[in-house]
């Protein structure tokens, strides 16, 4: 693993989240249990707890396309898929979502859960790991939603931060 | 009907180039003669990207290498500025 440049992080453990807009490809309720999936991969393996915010959040979820105001435009279908800030205030921690991008619950291109996942790795203060079996590898790669258990690369790096779970049982 | 060698070469050297630029902090290449002066830069940024993947490290743009620049990805740089 890696962690990113500078080792930000968040100073406390209770973050916020909000899902400002949505795909039309799929349900609200989809979303946001694909979001919902994705904090709990990253809170079951540290002391991170996320609440669901209606106002102003830690973490802001976002589907946009091409040029969208912060000099990182996205590409349209395939290419880049998301990007996700480092820990810190205003942009700091947000998830953007290419709404180009086919978004999926499923084994189909893109599997949102996965993608968000990975995306809330940067959130949290994670670089990039280049080992391919890692959440955190940068390329897409399918895992089936239903039984997946962070890798332990990505373990290992979130604990290097954040230090282990709070529960008794390790992951 | 297959492009002319030529046209794939330039197709791959703008993917090459748009890539390191995304990625790995390649200086953006303006000119025909900057892009001389860069050929150095480039195969550096290269071997750094060929490394990170696990390929060869060749400093070229091979098949694989140009293969797995076109994969679907995060849209954050995996080397930091």
């Amino acid at each position: 693993f890696m962690l990113t440049p500078g080792n930000p992080k968040w100073p406390h453990n209770n973050l916020t989240y909000r899902i400002i807009n949505y795909t039309p490809q799929l349900s609200q309720a989809d979303v946001e249990a694909a979001i919902k999936k994705a904090l709990q991969v990253w809170s079951d393996a540290s002391p991170l707890k996320f609440t669901i915010s209606q106002g102003k959040a830690d973490i802001n979820f976002v589907f946009v396309q091409r040029v969208h105001g912060d000099n990182s435009p996205f590409d349209g279908p395939n290419g880049i898929l998301a990007h996700a800030f480092q820990p810190g205030q205003g942009i700091g921690g947000d998830v953007h979502f290419d709404a180009e991008e086919t978004w999926t619950k499923t084994n189909e291109n893109y599997n949102l859960f996965l993608v968000a996942a990975h995306e809330l790795g940067h959130s949290l203060g994670l670089s990039h790991s280049s080992d391919p079996g890692a959440l955190m590898y940068p390329n897409y790669a399918f895992s089936e939603p239903s039984t997946y258990s962070l890798p332990q690369d990505d373990i290992n790096g979130i604990q290097a931060i954040y230090g282990p779970t709070d529960s008794p049982v390790q992951p | 009907f297959p492009l002319p060698p030529q046209h794939n070469e330039e197709k791959n050297i703008k993917t090459v180039q748009n890539y390191l630029e995304k990625f790995y902090q390649l200086p953006k290449i303006r000119s025909q003669s900057t892009r001389m002066h860069s050929k150095s830069v480039i195969v550096e940024k290269l071997k750094e990207m060929q490394q990170f993947f696990g390929l060869n490290v060749t400093g070229k743009p091979d098949e694989e290498t140009l293969e797995m620049m076109q994969k679907p990805r995060c849209g954050v740089p995996d080397s930091s500025e």
